[in-house]
C-alpha cells in the first residue's frame, strides 16, 4: 500500500521526465529531478526503486523505460476518464486547462443543473444534465470527479455521483463530505495554500 | 524549521476548529478534529505540542486558546496581504472565492497586462495595471502572489513580482520558476490532483 506523499511524488515526476523527454533528453540522473522536484536525490531513487527502477550511478535512468515503469505503476491510461460536476467559474476554468494541456486522464463530461449550459460543449467537453449522471458515467469509464458545484449543493452533488459509481471525488467545495469510506477523496482549498505560502514567506 | 507537512496540516486543523467554534462548541478533542482531517488523533495531538497546546485527555482543548495559538504560531494576521497576478479565467473563479469566504488572509491587490481590465473592481479588489506591481505591493503591505498568468508569462511576471518585493508564490502556471531560492515557491497543478485520486480510486 504505497503513501499518498509517494504516489504524489511519483506523478510529479513522471510530469518532470516527460518535459525532458519532450526536450529530447534520453537520459536522466536523480539529481536533475530533484533540482526541479524539490526533493532529494536519494527520495528519487528509492521512489523509482519501489517502482522497480535503479538507474546506473554513471549512467543514470533511460528516459523511455523510466517513464512506461511510473506510468504502469500509476495505472494511468487514456481508457480512465474523469468528469466535472459544476461548471461555473472554477469548473470552466479547470476545463479549459485540460483542454490546453491534454493529460492522459481527461476530462469526458461535465454535468451541471443549469439548463442554460447542458447541451454546450466547454472547451471540447459537452456538458450534461446531472440528472444523466450514471448513464454517461457508466458509459464512458468514468472512475473520478472534479467537484466544483456551490457549497450548499457540494454534500448532494457527492452522493449523487457515489450512486452514479464513481470510486473516487477530487473536492473544491469548502465543506467535508460525509461519504462511504471506500471512496477516495482529496480537498483541495486554495486559501490553505496561500496560507501556507504566507507561512513560509519571510 | 517547521516541517511543511506539520504547517499544511495546521492551516488545515485551524480551520476545522474554526467551524466548531462558530458553529457555538467551546471545547474540542483530538478525536473529533481527526475525524475531519484525516490525520490520526495522535498525529494531532504532536502536532498541538509543538504549538504548545496539550489539552486535557478528560476536557480536551479550549477552542478559545487552542485558536488563537495556532493564528499566533502561523503568523496568521490581516496585516499580510496577497495579491493576485493575471485576471483570466482561472484568477477571477480565485477572487470570487476569496470574496465569498473572507478569510483572515486577504487578497488586497490585482495586476493585469490587459487594459480592457485594469482600473475595473472585481469581487471586490481593484485590478491594477501591471507596470504599478512594486508601488501597489510596497503600499498594501503584500506578501505573497497568486500567479495565473499564461503559461508563456509565468517566468516574467514571477520576476517581476519578486523585483517587486514579493516573498512567496503560488505559481498555478505549468512551468517550473527559475527564482531566488530565499523566495519560497509553491506549485499547485489540478491535474496531478486528478492523477492522485485515480490512483486511489479503485
Ligand atoms: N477550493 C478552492 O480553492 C476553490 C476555489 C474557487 C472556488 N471554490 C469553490 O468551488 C465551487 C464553485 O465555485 P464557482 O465560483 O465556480 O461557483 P459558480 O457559482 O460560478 O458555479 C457553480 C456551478 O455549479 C452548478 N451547480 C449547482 N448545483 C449543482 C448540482 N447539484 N449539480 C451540478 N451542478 C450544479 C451551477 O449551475 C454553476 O454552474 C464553490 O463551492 C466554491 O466555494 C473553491
Ligand atoms: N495549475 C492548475 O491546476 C491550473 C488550472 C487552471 C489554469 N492553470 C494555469 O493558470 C494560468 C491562467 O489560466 P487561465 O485559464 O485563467 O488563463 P487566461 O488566458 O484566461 O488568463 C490569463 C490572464 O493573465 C493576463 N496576463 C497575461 N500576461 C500577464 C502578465 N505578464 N502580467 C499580468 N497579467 C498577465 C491576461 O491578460 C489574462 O487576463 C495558465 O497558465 C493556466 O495554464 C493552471
Amino acid at each position: 500500500k504505497t503513501p499518498q506523499k509517494t504516489v504524489e511524488r511519483l506523478i510529479q515526476y513522471r510530469r518532470i521526465v516527460q518535459q525532458m523527454r519532450d526536450a529530447g533528453q534520453e537520459k536522466v540522473f536523480s539529481h536533475q529531478i530533484a533540482r526541479v522536484s524539490g526533493a532529494s536525490p536519494a527520495q528519487i531513487r528509492r521512489d523509482l526503486m519501489g517502482v522497480g527502477y535503479s538507474g546506473s550511478p554513471a549512467h543514470g535512468y533511460i528516459i523511455h523505460d523510466l517513464l512506461q515503469g511510473i506510468y504502469e505503476f500509476l495505472g494511468l491510461t487514456e481508457k480512465k476518464g474523469a468528469c466535472i460536476v459544476g461548471l461555473g467559474s472554477l469548473g470552466r476554468a479547470i476545463l479549459g486547462y485540460f483542454h490546453e494541456q491534454n493529460p492522459v486522464l481527461k476530462i469526458k463530461a461535465a454535468f451541471d443543473t443549469d439548463p442554460a449550459k447542458t447541451g454546450i460543449v466547454f472547451h471540447g467537453t459537452l456538458c450534461h444534465p446531472a440528472s444523466d449522471m450514471a448513464s454517461v458515467i457508466r458509459d464512458k469509464e468514468i472512475t473520478v470527479a472534479i467537484l466544483t458545484v456551490p457549497v450548499e449543493q457540494a454534500q448532494q452533488a457527492a452522493q449523487q455521483l457515489v450512486y452514479a459509481g464513481i470510486r473516487g471525488i477530487l473536492n473544491y467545495a469548502p465543506v467535508v463530505l460525509d461519504i462511504r469510506p471506500d471512496i477516495f477523496v482529496e480537498n483541495r482549498d486554495m486559501i490553505q495554500a496561500v496560507e501556507k505560502v504566507a507561512y513560509f514567506s519571510k
